[in-house]
């Protein structure tokens, strides 16, 4: 079970406050399909790193698991995000001097999967996201959209129980989208967790249930 | 006028060749608005690199001003793109030490504006994009579509008589989306010529011509 409790995020910028996130309360059960929208700066990538203990709140409580975060120190935090969490960032965030097949074998790394294994489970993933000719490319090597599913493939590679994706298909054609999407569908039937952020009402929709934010406030939970 | 004629632009990784570009040909009359569109990895951002003069093509002829792009050196394509040339980057390429203004205010430094006009203009540029109340801030501390808000400021601010947008309203919410496009209605009106890349459908049918792409070869110049 996933709870966020009253979380707030307030950023301070010389005599400025900005409120990123301001009361936002919801629970999410294990198995859901959430997606979460809201205007550009509203405060949904600041929810997906508190969700991937990638920040911490300013006040509020959030519990991942029934565990309360704010009880674990950066190392614990560290681990279960590499154990439980698989996050595909808003800007890919992959590593410049790894190839593509490299950065997605790098949760697989932390679990100290074998050399053999994590490059064959990696040429999977690579392989569902439509990569098997780009395996050996630099970042810098890969379009956009190319560059986004290879964050994918290595947010998906370990099987994680919860998968946070930011915008996952937002450099991506109709086709590559559709496709990203049912590989999604496919993991969520499995049972893991997703919450995925996007600006695409179609892509929404296709989530059991949407969240919707305005100005760091949640406007609409369920449904 | 923009020429392209059958530009190839070929990448070699180890022994494997890369048809980004495949003969492409096309010509861009002054004050056109251009959508182009195709799948993730077709060679839209090569096309729009090598029309701003960030890259060289492999072969074939690209006429910008009717001027040969391929008898000048670094500098004059420098300057040229300077002078002449608006860019709206995929990935924003923001520079991190420097805050949203001062970011707005580099192609105005190129053009050796003083001080305080460079500053006026680029507080407008940013107000037009709606972020009049973010220009302190550090890329870092500004949401994705924020960013990207800010590299459409830079890329308009001094008016240039080309646009090219590479995804302009890919992390931009529909609001945020339509507040761009009649930005760059009212531009476009006034006789600039924009060139953008698109996955958004609706984004590309307020073009008023469309250039398709699959697998670097243009499948649709026309209507
Ligand atoms: N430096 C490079 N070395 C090798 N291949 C490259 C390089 N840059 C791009 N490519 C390849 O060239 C092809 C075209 O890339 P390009 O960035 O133009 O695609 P795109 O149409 O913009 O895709 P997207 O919609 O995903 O942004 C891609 O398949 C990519 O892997
Ligand atoms: N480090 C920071 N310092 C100050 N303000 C910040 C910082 N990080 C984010 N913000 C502000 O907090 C607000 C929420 O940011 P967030 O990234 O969560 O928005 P978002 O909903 O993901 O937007 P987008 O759809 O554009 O990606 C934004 O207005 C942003 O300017
Ligand atoms: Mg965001
Ligand atoms: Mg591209």
């Amino acid at each position: 079970l996933i709870s966020f409790d009253r979380i707030r995020k307030i950023y301070r910028l010389s005599e400025i406050e900005i409120k990123a996130l301001d009361d936002a309360s919801f629970q999410i059960e294990e198995g859901e399909f959430v997606a979460i929208m809201g205007p550009s700066g509203s405060g949904k990538t600041t929810i997906l790193n508190i969700l991937g203990c990638l920040a911490r709140p300013s006040s509020g409580e959030y519990l991942l698991d029934n565990k309360n975060t704010e009880q674990m120190n950066d190392r614990e935090l560290a681990r279960l995000r590499n154990s439980k969490i698989g996050f595909v960032f808003q800007n890919f965030n992959l590593l410049p001097r790894f190839s593509a097949l490299e950065n997605v074998e790098l949760p697989l790394v932390y679990a100290n999967v074998g050399k053999k294994a994590r490059e064959s489970l990696s040429l999977k993933a690579l392989g569902e996201v439509g990569l098997s000719d780009r395996t050996g490319h630099l970042p810098s090597q890969l379009s956009g959209g190319e560059q986004q599913r290879v964050a994918i493939a290595r947010a998906l590679v370990n099987n994680p129980p919860l998968i946070l994706a930011d915008e996952p298909t937002g450099n991506l054609d109709s086709n590559s989208g559709r496709e990203i999407m049912k590989l999604l569908h496919n993991i969520n039937y499995q049972g893991n967790t997703i919450i995925m952020i996007t600006h695409d009402q179609g892509i929404a929709d296709q989530a059991r249930r949407l969240i919707a934010l305005k100005d760091g406030k949640i406007v609409k939970r369920d449904g």
